[in-house]
């Protein structure tokens, strides 16, 4: 079983 | 005073087809460089980031920088009662609240206008990090389209790998599984039709079929795609835009963040 993960967490708010 | 005018209207509408199914509102920020949209979709799993570079529109004219916030898919209603070979105008005076769209038909003395609300939105803008990718890999869009399309079929999610110069892209699900594998393309007598694959190092990333289906509506913008992965960070799908010379417009990219394992 696979998670989906958020793009947020990958690049941080400007 | 913001007024942008393309004659190949249609790269508009081709855009906001790309678009409108996975971002409801974004904002536009007009600058004396272009047009530039970055948006994530209302679940945050994906981000897509347009640019129109000034000089690809036939007339630009922007004296301060503007942001355009609007609902997505009321402007692409708009754009929809535009012809495919209409030019297309774009005009926003300074703090207006609405965006006004001419349409003239070519050799024809018809032209109408619409006006479309603007929205003050809370953009929330992402940093993305120009790094280099373990794997890029460059392949036809129509095929990129037809196997995303195909392996929903099979299952919610796509394992893609990449080794040495082959990439696979796979699915399963309760029916069954799918793979398709596609290996670079000696050498292509028509570029459009090649695969290249560079790779630093193999990789192995699963990501969510659903997502890459919306990306896909921007098949019709470019003949090929191209792929950027790294182990555990979001896959880069990129469409440039060209016009019908063939000059770089801008581009689509979207950023779909990965299925890790539990």
């Amino acid at each position: 079983k696979s998670n989906q993960t958020r793009i947020d967490t990958f690049f941080a708010a400007k | 005073m913001f007024e942008a005018k393309l004659i190949q209207g249609a790269i508009l509408k081709k855009i906001l087809d790309a678009i409108k199914d996975l971002v409801n509102e974004a904002s536009w920020d007009c600058s004396s460089q272009g047009m530039s949209l970055q948006a994530m979709d209302t679940s945050h799993v994906s981000l897509v980031a347009v640019q129109m570079k000034a000089d690809g529109f036939d007339k630009y004219r922007c004296d301060r920088s503007v942001t355009l916030g609007m609902n997505l898919s009321s402007l692409s209603k708009i754009l929809k009662c535009a012809g495919n070979d209409d030019t297309i105008t774009l005009k926003a005076p300074d703090d207006g609240d609405k965006i006004t769209l001419v349409f003239e038909a070519k050799n024809e003395s018809e032209t109408s206008e619409y006006e479309v609300k603007l929205m003050n939105l809370d953009s929330e803008y992402l940093g993305i990090p120009d790094t280099p990718y373990s794997v890029n890999v460059k392949m036809p869009s129509h095929k990129f389209q037809r196997i995303c399309r195909d392996l929903q079929q099979i299952g919610d999610a796509v394992t893609i790998s990449c080794a040495k110069d082959s990439i696979r892209f796979a699915a399963k699900g309760d029916l069954g599984s799918g793979t398709v594998n596609l290996c670079q393309t000696a050498s292509a007598d028509k570029p459009e039709d090649s695969v290249s694959i560079s790779m630093q190092e193999p990789i192995i990333q699963s990501f969510a079929l659903k997502y890459l289906n919306h990306f896909a509506k921007a098949t019709p913008l470019s003949p090929q795609v191209s792929l950027s992965l790294s182990p555990d960070v979001p896959l880069v799908v990129e469409y440039s835009i060209t016009d019908d010379d063939g000059s770089d417009f801008g581009y689509i990219r979207y950023y779909l963040a990965p299925k890790i394992d539990e």
